[in-house]
C-alpha cells in the first residue's frame, strides 16, 4: 500500500498574510543554484536601528559551517544588539571550508554590513548558507549579487510577495517554501504585534539546536 | 539543513530574545525529525525591532507580558516545525509520537526520539504496516537515563486518529500485553490517514513529551542517491 502523492504547496502556502512592521526582505537569482532559481536573500530591519536585537541558536553538531561560526561571533560581539540583518544563501552550504569558508563568511557580513552603513568595526548582519557541504561559495557570484540587492532602490520590498520570495530564495529541496505570519495582542495595552516565521529544510532534518 | 527565521515587531531585550528563543526551540524545532540526521549549518534566528511603538520599553524576562510573548513565539515556531516534517523529503504522512506518563520528561522525550528516528517505523508508516513491534523495539533501545521511566509491564502503546472517526484510539499494546487480535481492518483505516499519532503511555509518572515525524519512502532515496552530483 502507498500514500498518494499530495499538493502541498497548494495546501501549506499562505496566499496573503501581514508582516512585522518596520522590516523589509529582498531576494534574487545570484547564480548560485544551476537552475537560476532565487538562491540570495536579505531581511533588513528599517526601523530605528537602537531598537534592533537579535538572537540566534545553532547547530550542535561538532563540525560546524562557517556562517554558523561566523554568526555566532557577530552575536557574541554585539549581545544581539544593533544587528539589523541576515542574508542567506541557498545552493552552497559553505560547510567543511576550512578558513577559506571563514574569510568567505566573514567578508559577506562585512558587505552587507558596509551596505548597511557600518564603519568597518560593526558587524550589523548574520549570515547563512544551505545546500551542497564540502564547496566553496561561489563568491563571485554571491559578492554581484550583494552589489545588485542593494544597488536596486526597487530589490526590497515589505509586501507578502517580497516576503514569499525570500522564503523561496532559502529553499534546497523544499517542495513548497514555509511561512507563518501571526497577529497577536499585548494583555497589558491591546496593541497588536506581529510574528512572522520562515524555515526551510527538507532533509537532514534532526536539528538539536543550542 | 534547517534554516528559519522568527521576525516580529516586539521590543524585545537580547537577554528576553534569547531566553524566548531558546524556550520556543525546545519545543518546537528541537521536537522533529525527518531522517535523523544532523546538518552543519542548523540555525534558528530571531530578530526584533519593537517598531510597534518605539517609546515602548523594551520587554525583558521580568516584564509582565514576557511569559505570554513567549508562548507565541513557541507557537509560530511549532507551526514553522510541522510544515518542515511535512515537506520531510519525499513524505506522504506527518507524524505526532507522544511519550505520555512518564517518570521524567528527558526520557519522555528520548522515547519520541528513538520512535520518530527508526527507520523500520517510519518505512512501516509508509507502508500502512501496523507494526507496533517496531515501535516497541525502539523505545526498547532508547538511550534512557535510567530505566525508572520504562516499565516493560506498564507500557501501553496506540495509534491515535486525527480525523473524526471512530473508535479514536486503537490500542496495540496494552501493560506490556501486546493485542494480538488486533483490528487490522481499522488499523488499515487508520494508517491510511495522512496525519496520525503514535501514543505511548509509559504509566510510570505525569511528564509528556512531544516529537513530530514522517515517513520513510523511495522518493527519499532518490532525492538523497545523487544529491551533490
Amino acid at each position: 500500500q502507498k500514500a498518494k502523492p499530495l499538493d502541498k504547496y497548494a495546501r501549506f502556502v499562505p496566499t496573503h498574510a501581514t508582516f512585522p512592521l518596520g522590516f523589509e526582505t529582498a531576494s534574487i537569482s545570484a547564480g548560485i543554484k544551476k537552475n537560476n532559481a532565487l538562491d540570495l536573500g536579505v531581511i533588513r530591519n528599517v526601523n530605528d536601528p537602537k531598537r534592533a536585537r537579535a538572537a540566534a541558536v545553532f547547530t550542535t553538531n561538532k563540525f560546524q559551517a562557517a556562517p554558523v561560526t561566523v554568526s555566532r561571533n557577530v552575536l557574541q560581539h554585539t549581545k544581539g544588539e544593533g544587528v539589523i540583518a541576515t542574508i542567506v544563501n541557498s545552493g552552497c552550504a559553505n560547510s567543511v571550508t576550512g578558513d577559506q569558508g571563514q574569510e568567505d563568511a566573514e567578508k559577506t557580513v562585512d558587505l552587507v554590513s558596509k551596505h548597511l552603513g557600518s564603519d568597518s568595526s560593526e558587524n550589523l548582519s548574520l549570515v547563512m548558507s544551505t545546500g551542497v557541504i564540502g564547496q566553496r561559495l561561489p563568491m563571485d557570484k554571491l559578492e554581484n549579487g550583494i552589489e545588485k540587492i542593494f544597488n536596486d532602490k526597487k530589490a526590497f520590498g515589505s509586501d507578502f510577495n517580497s516576503w514569499l520570495n525570500f522564503a523561496k530564495s532559502i529553499c534546497t529541496t523544499d517542495t513548497f517554501p514555509k511561512i507563518i505570519s501571526k497577529q497577536f495582542k499585548l494583555s497589558t495595552t491591546g496593541q497588536t504585534y506581529t510574528i512572522t516565521g520562515i524555515a526551510k529544510g527538507a532533509g537532514m532534518i534532526c536539528p538539536n539546536m543550542a | 539543513t534547517l534554516l528559519s527565521y522568527l521576525i516580529t515587531d516586539l521590543p524585545l531585550s537580547s537577554s528576553a530574545a534569547t531566553s524566548s528563543l531558546k524556550y520556543a526551540v525546545d519545543r518546537s524545532f528541537n521536537c522533529i525529525s525527518v531522517d535523523g540526521d544532523m546538518s552543519t549549518n542548523d540555525t534558528l534566528c530571531m530578530l526584533s525591532n519593537g517598531a510597534i511603538d518605539n517609546q515602548m520599553e523594551d520587554i525583558t524576562e521580568d516584564s509582565e507580558l514576557y511569559d505570554e510573548i513567549k508562548l507565541n513565539i513557541t507557537s509560530v515556531a511549532q507551526d514553522l516545525a510541522k510544515l518542515v516534517v511535512r515537506d520531510g523529503e519525499g513524505s506522504t504522512k506527518f507524524v505526532t509520537v507522544k511519550v505520555i506518563n512518564s517518570e521524567n520528561y528527558a526520557d519522555a522525550r528520548t522515547i519520541a526520539e528513538s520512535i520518530s528516528n527508526s527507520m523500520l517505523v517510519k518505512t512501516a508508516l509508509y507502508g500502512q504496516d501496523a507494526n507496533w513491534g517496531r515501535i516497541l523495539c525502539a523505545i526498547g533501545y532508547a538511550k534512557l537515563n535510567d530505566m525508572r521511566a520504562l516499565d516493560a509491564d506498564k507500557i501501553s502503546v496506540s495509534f491515535v486518529t486525527t480525523d473524526n472517526s471512530e473508535p479514536k484510539e486503537l490500542k496495540l499494546v496494552i501493560n506490556g500485553v501486546p493485542q494480538l487480535n488486533l483490528d487490522e481492518e481499522r488499523a488499515s483505516q487508520m494508517l491510511a490517514l495522512e496525519d496520525l499519532e503514535v501514543l505511548v503511555d509509559l504509566n510510570t509518572g505525569t511528564e509528556t513529551a512531544q516529537f513530530w515525524t514522517c515517513d520513510l519512502t523511495h522518493e527519499y532515496v532518490t532525492i538523497n542517491g545523487d544529491y551533490r552530483t
